[in-house]
């Protein structure tokens, strides 16, 4: 049996609407260690890969593994009904067809309770986790959003070049051009605004702004993004939760 | 501005 219960709905909210505009359906695999899901969109250019470990959830059992098929549209909506700040349950059988899903108003005494049907997803996995990094850049995750936002209104790609101690993001297209140029900084009085650029080698790769513009839906589960790049591969954009993460690997454009 | 490349080209099924 699976039993995970959310301090606040708000967490789970967040997850899956960072997701469900990626991938439309995924297996959740539990075990005694937690939650975790990989999937990849259609065009197999972005995969998602999610952590959500024990120590996230104020109390976690899972006396065997289960793998849930849970498509993300209609899990949207039943976890949409619950007030952010209610206690989130979710709860299926060893052998269950659907996931009990439970909200308890932390100050009303009610309790509300719904089913998802479950669905039978026959996905691959791929082997992310052997990946070298060439550069890793550490920024506020709301403005890498920004950036990202302002330069899909000029292109469909966006290029990252990273060199020892600056990041540029630059796109150019019909109507002009664009660029922001990030620097290393430390910020004590707020570490949150704080940027790291780490490298070994220089980068410059490209990637397609529709897709960044799913990545930044995942802004709001943590103030800081980090950005892991190496030539010629897929970018890694990771988002730590309070004890996991929501990873994505997106595939690189290139020139013919 | 490029060929988007596929996910496949780089990483393997486990």
């Amino acid at each position: 049996m699976l039993e995970g219960k959310f301090e606040e709905a708000s967490l789970l909210k967040k997850i899956v609407e960072a997701m469900k505009d990626c991938v439309s359906s995924c297996n959740f695999n539990c075990t005694e260690n937690g939650i975790s899901v990989q999937a990849v969109d259609n065009s197999r250019v972005l995969l998602i890969s999610l952590l959500i470990e024990k120590d996230t959830f104020e109390e976690y059992r899972c006396d065997r593994n289960i793998t849930l098929g849970i498509g993300l549209g209609s899990f949207s909506k039943i976890i949409g009904n619950g007030a952010n700040s209610d206690y989130l349950t979710i709860q299926a059988e060893d052998d269950a067809d659907t996931l009990g899903i439970i909200f308890e108003d932390k100050v009303k005494d009610k309790i509300s309770e719904y089913n998802l049907k479950l669905l039978d997803i026959d996905a691959d996995l791929l082997e992310v986790d052997a990946m070298e990094t060439d550069a890793t850049i550490t920024l506020p995750s709301a403005d890498f959003a920004k950036i990202c936002k302002d330069m899909k209104t000029l292109s469909e790609s966006l290029q990252i070049t990273v060199t020892k101690d600056s990041a540029k993001f630059q796109s150019a297209g019909e109507i002009g051009s664009g660029s922001v140029v990030i620097k290393p900084k430390t910020d004590i009085d707020h570490p949150e605004e704080s940027i790291t650029i780490s490298l070994d080698k220089p980068i410059d790769l490209s990637f397609g702004s529709k897709y960044l513009s799913d990545i930044i839906k995942a802004t709001s589960l943590s103030q800081k993004v980090t950005i892991k790049l190496t030539e010629d591969s897929p970018g890694v954009f990771e988002y730590k939760l309070p004890s996991g993460y929501l990873r994505f690997y997106l595939a690189p454009k290139f020139d013919e | 501005t490029g060929t988007q490349g596929r996910l496949d080209k780089f990483f393997v099924v486990k």
